[in-house]
């Protein structure tokens, strides 16, 4: 039985230049999943960037080093395909009755496809928003489960003018992603434009209910002598029942550093 | 201290937007911003239990109470800040972000914020042309009490005042955009080192982003209600 709660998928994932895999997503996640951190597969870095990950495995200088950051290929001289990258990876979770699981992405760049058991989902572009995708019909019964996500880069990522400048030709600004990765006068460009599976992936495990996206407010009164806190909250009810909830809020005073709850 | 209990069904397949019943609190312990007191954070923890089944999702967070307002300042013509109706002194330091190839862990953040509040600052400000910083960031930003004015992903120079001159419209896609700014403030909105959120750098966005993100961050009316009829309660 899943526990209850978020499990990070912060380890053992696998990447690979897209160009250089011959396997579909469907593929990857059912009859051909890499073996290992054999060529062209190798060891990611997640949450991270391409060039992150590139940088792990020795295949590019060290770019805040001396001038390496001119030795690494910029996107616009590759192409975006040069920095497309396959990531792979496999969990266990196997769910008892009424639970419900959910494959969180905090953060990609920019745009992506993900592959879970062989079904596709799509991972819209832009780079600050979070992708929650609902995987409770496509785990595997025997709780094995083979994930594969390819990224694309931002839709622009531009060139870099002999001259520099701020933002190189600013055709980054075209998408919702962060600008600085074209350079500015403070810094050289990010080759891969940052590129990749930038922040946290998790699986969450519910019951039939789920929280989502609660905000808290406070107000103040005579003073600062009176305050309340102000608690809303989304439920969504994942199963094909009505659900008689408890919703149930507790407030208890951080600890300091020398009390200790026992 | 305070362990409340609320009732509610939930119809198949369903989200519903539940708003829990005003919490009261006597002098509650304040936030307060990196050298003007503590940073007391409460922990707050929500759960629901579906019956038959037992508990289902829980979420957790820790929370100041702190009132941050911030306006024009006639005689200075710059931003006044105030704390808990405080003036503040705002020591602040430009932040970009903390790795540029996005390296960003829980303990790299600590380290960083740590040595920006040891410097004896009390607000960072998130520059537009870097990230919407992460929640790491704001919780150790919450807890070494650095504010934090957090600026959405519009830049002078790729967004209309640049040389050359490009994408005066901002991005391609408003829709987009408007999308990830909703994302965005959802996740970041719980933190009380969260100051200010600002529409880009050296720049205006343009005129939907901007009346749009206006709208989205403005005090809710209930809270307009509450501050004007202080004795309401």
């Amino acid at each position: 039985m899943a526990t209850l709660g978020k499990m990070k998928l912060d380890s053992g994932w696998l990447a690979a230049r897209s160009t250089e895999v011959e396997a579909t997503g469907v593929q990857l996640t059912t009859t051909t999943p890499p073996s290992g951190p054999s060529s062209p597969w190798m060891e990611a870095a997640v949450p991270g960037t391409v060039l992150g990950t590139l940088l792990k495995n020795k295949l590019v200088p060290d770019p805040f080093y001396g001038l390496n950051n001119e030795a690494i290929l910029d996107i616009a001289d590759s192409g975006r395909e040069y920095y497309t990258f396959w990531f792979f990876t496999t969990f266990e979770t196997k769910l008892m009755e009424n639970q419900h699981a959910a494959l969180n992405f905090r953060g990609i760049n920019y745009s992506g496809k993900a592959y879970l058991n062989g079904h596709e989902r799509i991972l819209p572009k832009g780079m600050f928003r979070r992708h929650s995708l609902d995987i409770t019909d496509i785990l595997n019964p025997d709780g094995k489960n083979l994930l594969a996500v390819i990224i694309y880069p931002p839709d622009h990522p531009g060139a870099i003018p002999p001259q520099g400048g701020q933002g190189g030709d600013h055709e980054i600004g075209k998408d919702v992603a962060a600008q600085y990765v074209e350079g500015w006068d403070w810094m050289t460009p990010i080759r891969d434009r940052n590129t990749g599976i930038w922040d946290e992936v998790s699986i969450s495990i519910t019951g039939p209910i789920k929280l989502s996206d609660p905000h808290l407010v406070s107000s103040f009164f005579d003073n600062y002598k009176r305050a309340y806190l102000h608690t809303t909250v989304d439920l969504e009810n994942k199963s094909s029942a009505p659900a008689e909830c408890t919703l149930t809020i507790q407030v208890s005073a951080g600890l300091d550093e020398e009390i200790f709850l026992l | 201290e305070h362990h409340h209990s609320y009732e509610l069904s939930v119809t198949p397949g369903s989200l519903v937007h539940y708003t829990l019943p005003p919490l009261f609190f006597y002098k509650p312990n304040l936030w307060w911003p990196n050298g003007m007191g503590k940073q007391s954070l409460y922990n707050i923890e929500i759960s629901v239990d579906v019956k038959g089944f037992g508990e289902s999702d829980s979420w957790s967070h820790q929370f100041g109470f702190r009132k941050i307002e911030s306006t024009i300042d006639q005689a200075t013509g710059g931003r006044l800040f105030r704390v808990n109706g405080q003036r503040v002194f705002i020591r602040g330091g430009n932040w970009i972000l903390s790795d540029g190839l996005l390296r960003l862990s829980a303990k790299r953040y600590m380290t960083d914020i740590k040595f920006h509040a040891d410097m004896n600052f009390n607000m960072l400000r998130c520059w537009g042309g870097g990230l919407a910083e992460r929640p790491e960031f704001y919780h150790y930003c919450d807890i070494y009490g650095l504010l934090v004015w957090q600026e959405f992903w519009i830049t002078g120079d790729c967004d209309g005042r640049g040389i050359p001159v490009s994408n005066p419209n901002g991005p391609l896609d408003h829709n987009l955009f408007l999308l990830c700014a909703q994302d965005t403030i959802k996740l970041l909105r719980n933190h009380a080192s969260l100051a200010l959120w600002v529409g880009g750098n050296e720049q205006t966005p343009p005129k939907d982003i901007n009346s749009a993100l206006m709208n989205y961050l403005k005090l809710h009316p209930l809270f307009k209600f509450y501050d004007e009829n202080s004795n309401v309660c």
